[in-house]
């Protein structure tokens, strides 16, 4: 899936501003309800229908040229409907189309309907052919279910869907009491901050951790905050160290004397487990593709860890200074990145090391340089590429999501 | 076996408007052959057809199923 964007608030209202002719406006009516109620199934989103006045999501049928959309639809066939992005808010469905319900002549509307909504609500092409977010209309299918990929979407947009949760939503919308919940870490500044864990991840993203924020890097700079039990359902914040292994396709998570493991988001089962042959709060890990192991990192010492064998770690923890060259003791976050290099992160600084794994001239430097930010200057408080804390907080709803209502 | 001028244009529309070819800002509209192989790569990889980077009939049916009007992230660009 992709992602285009977000809503910063879980209760949208919705509008219907025009029904198809070929369905009667009660079918019609019932196929729109249950294109949303397929996301809100699977995310704590919630939807309403007014009748009058502005809505956030609004949907409306037009011919070939509409003087409300910039747009133009082609006739029956080819191009079917159309939506904004987050926070826009139009869905536009072609009025030439045979919009039809229950039957395989036609175009479903309700299937149709809820691959639009989906582009409303922040999901991009989905290049599963039988997700519902797939670019090309598959045809009617009776029992429709969301494919795994949306889910998987829409989740990472706005966490999973919490039966608890949505019994407790239910009553402070009709008692108006906020909810008691538990306040997340502060945000992180990505420019400034120390971090707790880095990663090369599944398909060469590099993720950073600092309390319980999650961001990408790019070229282009820090890319927005997610709250990291929102991409790892299950996942604490403050985390020790995370490690993603290409020999394995497996992530793990260190936090105290727990290890979880994670194939992509989804969490592998009978984890967490308890960490029993190596020392509990661990500093950093890194998986070292020249020979194919996790090393784990704690003070001045360091582990060596065949995911796929029996280790004998009785000859552990070694000095990290025997192996890795002019690095500090007690990293933050280590990895090997896809440039081949080994990296080390401590405070606000960073060192790289050399094939020999010896720290390469010039280095330490600033983690700045690592997140790809621009310095500041003192005129001028938000640079492009900077994330400054104002910046982010537009990105992000900083309400906890259920999972973690459940998780603190 | 080469398009005719009136396909080619439908191909080049279909590239274009679904985001597998990019419009340049400046200048004419004038795709160098490799710049479409590459489009036509992108979108039989993303629609599970053979990838051959030449307009068969898969893609040319694949091309006139009905579909959504947002563009598709799927060029080389963006899988990058």
């Amino acid at each position: 899936f992709l992602l285009l964007g977000r809503w910063r608030k879980k209760h949208l209202t919705y509008r219907v501003l025009n029904l198809p002719s070929t369905l009667s406006p009660s079918r019609a009516r019932a196929a729109l309800h249950q294109a949303f109620k397929y996301w809100s199934s699977v995310a704590p989103l919630t939807f309403r229908e007014v009748k009058a006045g502005w809505a956030d999501i609004r949907l409306s049928f037009h011919g070939r040229h509409s003087p409300y959309c910039s747009n133009s639809f082609d006739g029956p066939g080819k191009v079917l409907a159309h939506a904004d992005i987050p926070e826009l808010g139009s869905v536009h469905f072609d009025n030439d189309e045979f919009w039809t319900e229950g039957t395989y002549k036609g175009v479903n509307l309700r299937i149709i309907a809820a691959h639009e909504v989906g582009h409303a609500l922040g999901l991009g092409h989905s290049r599963y052919t039988q997700a519902l977010m797939a670019p090309v209309y598959a045809g009617y299918q009776p029992y429709f279910r969301l494919h795994p990929d949306d889910v998987a979407g829409i989740q990472a947009l706005y966490g999973k869907k919490n039966p608890e949760a949505e019994d407790e939503e239910e009553e402070i919308r009709l008692s108006t009491v906020s909810p008691v919940t538990t306040k997340p870490s502060p945000m992180p500044n990505p420019c400034s901050t120390e971090l707790d864990a880095m990663m090369l991840g599944p398909r060469g993203k590099t993720y950073a951790f600092k309390g319980d924020y999650v961001w990408t890097v790019t070229d282009s700079g820090p890319g927005p905050l997610f709250r990291v039990s929102a991409l790892w359902e299950g996942l604490p914040g403050n985390l020790d160290a995370a490690v993603y292994s290409p020999r394995t396709g497996w992530i793990h998570f260190f936090k105290g004397n727990k290890v979880w493991r994670y194939v992509g988001f989804r969490m592998s089962p009978g984890f967490p487990m308890k960490l029993n042959r190596v020392e509990p709060n661990l500093d950093a890990a890194l998986y070292w593709p020249v020979n194919q192991k996790v090393f784990l990192f704690k003070g001045s010492g360091y582990w060596q860890w065949d995911e796929l064998a029996r280790t004998d770690f009785s000859r552990y923890p070694k000095p990290i200074k025997e192996l890795f060259t002019g690095v500090p003791d007690r990293p933050s976050a280590a990895m090997s990145w896809q440039d081949g290099q080994v990296y080390f992160f401590k405070g606000k600084e960073y060192w790289r090391l050399n094939q020999q794994l010896r720290v390469a001239k010039g280095y330490p430097r600033n983690v700045t340089h690592w997140m790809h930010c621009r310095p500041q200057t003192p005129d001028t408080n938000s640079l492009p590429g900077d994330v400054t804390p104002s910046s982010t907080v537009t990105i992000l709803d900083t309400t906890p999501s259920a999972a973690d209502l459940v998780l603190d | 076996r080469a398009l005719g001028s009136t396909e080619k244009e439908a191909v080049l529309d279909y590239l274009l408007q679904y985001g597998y070819l990019q419009k340049p800002l400046e200048g004419a509209v004038d795709f160098r052959l490799e710049d479409i192989t590459e489009a036509l790569r992108a979108f039989q990889e993303a629609s599970d057809l053979p990838v051959s980077g030449q307009m068969d009939d898969d893609t040319r049916a694949r091309m006139k199923l009905p579909r959504c009007g947002l563009e598709d992230p799927f060029n080389q660009k963006t899988l990058k």
